[in-house]
Parts: C-alpha cells; sequence; structure tokens
C-alpha cells in the first residue's frame, strides 16, 4: 500500500502492450497477405466491423480481401480518420491505442446522426 | 452520438435515483478507497448536472443499480479483459449496471504524480464507462467522452456538447443546466 502523496513510480514498458504487434500490418492494402493478419480480423469483429467467417470452421484468414477491407473502411468512418480502405499510420495508431471494451457497431448498437 | 439497439435507458419515473457500489472483492489496493471513490463521485455528477438523474454510492454491493469492479482476464462475462492496455474497461447498458475495470492498467488518480508510460485517468475512463450504463453507445466525435479510444497518460474526463445532446435525448436535461457554461467551457478547452 502507498500513503497518499507519495508519488508512484512505475515505469511499465508499452512495447508488449496488447496490439503493439499490429505494426507489421502498417500500409497492408486489399491483395495482400500478412501472417498474422487474422488476429488484426478478431479484433475488427469483437469490436463489430466483420462478421465471423461462415466457412466451416469460422477462421479469418490472413488475406487482406474485400471484407476486411470494407470493416477497415468502416473502422475509418467511425473513428473520424481519411478513409482510405488501407491501414494506414494513422488508423493503425487508432487500432493499436488503449479503448473500451464495448462494441463500437454492429447489431447491439443503433447510430443515431445529429 | 449513438445508442444500443431499443435505445435501452433507466426507467425510474421524474426524479431518478440510481445506486453504485464497489466490489468488496475486487478492487485495486495501490490507490487508496477514498481517493477512487473521490473520483468516482466527481464522474457521476458530471452526467447528474446534465440529466434529471441523481447517483448515491450504497454499501451493499449486491442491491446496487451499478456495480462497480476491478478484474482481471477472463472474469465470467465473456468479454475477458487483456492485460496492459489494449482494453481497458466495459461496461453494460440499462439496465444491466455491471462496471468492470482491468485491473491489470496502471490506473491514475493523477496522471502527473505517476510515472509509467502506460498510465490510465481513472476518472476519464470511470466518466466514458458511465455514460454506456445510462445508454450512449460509442461516438464518432474525436472530443467527446464517448470517443473509444483513450491514449495512456492523456485526460478526457469532461462531457462535450455530443456526449451533452446524446444523453439527454435519451433522460432529458436537467433544469439546473446551462448550455452556455458548457459551450464556454468547450471553447476555453479549444483554445487550449
Amino acid at each position: 500500500r502507498f500513503t497518499p502523496g507519495q508519488v508512484t513510480v512505475i515505469t511499465t514498458d508499452d512495447h508488449n502492450a496488447t496490439w503493439h504487434g499490429f505494426t507489421r500490418f502498417k500500409d497492408a492494402e486489399k491483395g495482400s497477405r500478412v501472417s498474422g493478419m487474422s488476429e488484426l480480423k478478431k479484433y475488427f469483429q469483437r469490436f463489430g466491423y466483420l462478421s465471423i467467417p461462415d466457412n466451416q470452421n469460422c477462421s479469418f484468414t490472413d488475406v487482406f480481401d474485400a471484407q476486411f477491407e470494407s470493416a477497415v473502411v468502416l473502422y475509418q468512418k467511425k473513428f473520424g480518420l481519411p478513409v482510405t480502405g488501407k491501414l494506414d499510420s494513422d488508423t493503425l495508431s487508432e487500432i493499436m491505442s488503449p479503448r473500451c471494451g464495448v462494441s463500437d457497431t454492429g447489431p447491439k448498437v443503433r447510430a443515431t446522426k445529429h | 452520438f449513438a445508442y444500443f439497439y431499443g435505445s435501452p435507458r433507466w426507467e425510474r419515473g421524474s426524479s431518478m435515483t440510481l445506486t453504485y457500489a464497489f466490489s468488496p472483492w475486487n478492487m485495486i489496493d495501490y490507490i487508496s478507497l477514498p481517493e477512487i471513490r473521490g473520483v468516482f463521485r466527481r464522474s457521476f455528477s458530471k452526467w447528474a448536472s446534465v440529466i434529471p438523474v441523481n447517483f448515491t454510492e450504497i454499501e451493499d454491493y449486491g442491491s446496487a443499480n451499478i456495480k462497480i469492479g476491478f478484474f482481471r482476464g477472463d472474469h465470467g462475462d465473456g468479454e475477458p479483459f487483456d492485460g496492459v492496455l489494449g482494453v481497458l474497461a466495459h461496461a453494460f447498458s440499462p439496465e444491466n449496471g455491471r462496471f468492470h475495470l482491468d485491473e491489470a492498467e496502471t490506473w491514475a488518480v493523477d496522471i502527473g504524480k505517476v510515472k509509467s508510460k502506460v498510465a490510465v485517468d481513472l476518472e476519464s475512463v470511470a466518466t466514458h464507462e458511465i455514460g454506456h450504463i445510462l445508454g450512449l453507445a460509442h461516438s464518432s466525435v474525436k472530443e467527446a467522452v464517448m470517443y473509444p479510444s483513450l491514449r495512456p497518460r492523456s485526460r478526457k474526463a469532461d462531457l462535450k456538447l455530443d456526449d451533452v445532446q446524446g444523453i439527454q435525448a435519451l433522460y432529458g436535461s436537467n433544469p439546473n443546466f446551462r448550455y452556455s457554461s458548457l459551450l464556454e467551457s468547450e471553447n476555453s478547452s479549444n483554445k487550449a
């Protein structure tokens, strides 16, 4: 326990922070195949941008396909980012940012434009 | 601003009081409980100042409308936490009331006093998750408290116009609320 008023010094390196590994997808675009991209697709599925694949074992591939491109476009619109359809540095920086676990979009969320 | 499907909200009639309590089992100990209570009292009061809803802390966790706790990894609600940064917290839409924070984060009440590069401002996250508890989903407005992401060592704890418009459309306005005060604070923070 710390006594109030005492400066708390904790130094934790953020290189092993969750999602830090997504940096390797920088500038990936439709048609490319990058090892591990299925993990990024799970991230998009978790926050409502991609539906679970309806293939036999419901698993994502490492291919940047058209479905994933439209998920990236949806994400860029939701976050007010330039809509490029690519994993540019602004988009990746936002993806790797710490965030709330509630889904952004999808069947449970009804967006209201004001 | 955005809502959850069906725009769920708490239904208590005109003068609504919601109770909240902290888990007796799942808390952090490197920030004192009085300090944590102070953070949440401030966060709840930001929302209470714009809508006709009051929030009262109670001791009995089991009977509270809003149940707050710090959990690590898989904690039984199908949304496991993921360690340092990544997902910081989540909360459920009305009238569920569950409010979970990731115990693995380096939570801070005063960011200036913590040296960690991955320190997360507790008041900013608390204010955001209370928005979910009340029925707001994520907003696309970067300045809004209900924008989904929060950079480490950053603070975003004051409600913006988008947050206020969204929540007042659900609950109506607090009779003492003045837009002018909100616009003044927004202008000054924009200038800064």
